[in-house]
C-alpha cells in the first residue's frame, strides 16, 4: 500500500467521523442526506461481498466492516432516533434512489456481460458505478439550504479528497509495478466521482481563503 | 477479461 492509497482510506474514515461528530454537536440533521447515506450503504454491502468468501487482510476487513457499520449507525440515527429525525427535512432530501440505482444496474449488467463477470464481480462493479454519484442527494440538499455548516462542508470535503487520493494511487502504482491491472472502469467512474467535488471544492477553498460563511450560489 | 482478484482497494 501507498502512501496515496493509505491517506485516501484515512481521509474516508475521516469523514465519517466528522459527519458523526456534526450530529452529536448540532444535535440535529439539518443539511444532512440521508438518501446520500443510503446509497453509500448500497454501495458497501454489494461492493463488500467479498467479506463472506475471501480474507484479504485484518486491514482491509477491518476497513469494510468499518464503512458498513458506521454508514447503518448514522442511517439508522436519522431514521430513528431522536432529536436526528424530527429534524431531518424529508422535503428537501428530495433525490430518488431508483433514478441512481436502475442506471448503474444496467450499466453493470454491460459491463459484467462485456467482461465475463460473475454474481460478485457484477455486485462490485455496479457498486463502483454507483459510488461514483452517491453523493448527488446530498450535493442537492446542499444547494437547498445554500450557507453551508462548517462540519458539514468538511464532511464533504474529506469524501471528495478521498476518491482524489485513489486517482494518485492509480498513476503511482501504474508506474511503480510491473504487472498493475489497468480497470478503466474503475479509473472513469473515480474521475467522475471526483469531478462532481470540483464546484464544491472551489467554493470551500473560497472560503476558506476569504474567511466568512461558507455558501454556495443559488 | 479478468477481474482482478487481488483487488485489496475500499
Amino acid at each position: 500500500m501507498n502512501i496515496f492509497r493509505f491517506a485516501g482510506d484515512m481521509s474516508h474514515v475521516f469523514s465519517i467521523i466528522i459527519l458523526l461528530l456534526r450530529l452529536h454537536v448540532a444535535k440535529n440533521a439539518n443539511g444532512v442526506s440521508l438518501k446520500t447515506q443510503e446509497l453509500f450503504l448500497i454501495v458497501f454491502c454489494t461492493r463488500y461481498l467479498d467479506l463472506l468468501i475471501r480474507f484479504i487482510s485484518l486491514y482491509n476487513s477491518a476497513m469494510k466492516i468499518l464503512y458498513i457499520g458506521s454508514t447503518a449507525a448514522i442511517i439508522h440515527m436519522i431514521r430513528y432516533r431522536e432529536p436526528y429525525r424530527s429534524t431531518y427535512d424529508r422535503s428537501q432530501d428530495s433525490f430518488r434512489l431508483e433514478f441512481a440505482l436502475i442506471p448503474c444496474l444496467v450499466l453493470a449488467m454491460i459491463t459484467s456481460l462485456i467482461r465475463g463477470f460473475g454474481f460478485i464481480e457484477l455486485f462490485w462493479t455496479f457498486s463502483i458505478y454507483l459510488e461514483a454519484v452517491a453523493i448527488l442527494p446530498q450535493l442537492i440538499v446542499l444547494q437547498r439550504y445554500s450557507v453551508v455548516e462548517n462540519l458539514t462542508g468538511h464532511y464533504i470535503f474529506f469524501l471528495g479528497a478521498y476518491r482524489g487520493l485513489y486517482i494518485l494511487n492509480w498513476i503511482y502504482r501504474a508506474y511503480t509495478e510491473k504487472h498493475y491491472h489497468h480497470d478503466y472502469v474503475v479509473y472513469a467512474c473515480g474521475f467522475v466521482q471526483t469531478a462532481l467535488y470540483a464546484d464544491f471544492f472551489y467554493y470551500y477553498f473560497q472560503s476558506k481563503y476569504y474567511g466568512g460563511t461558507f455558501s454556495l450560489p443559488t | 477479461e479478468e477481474w482482478d482478484k487481488e483487488k485489496d482497494e475500499l
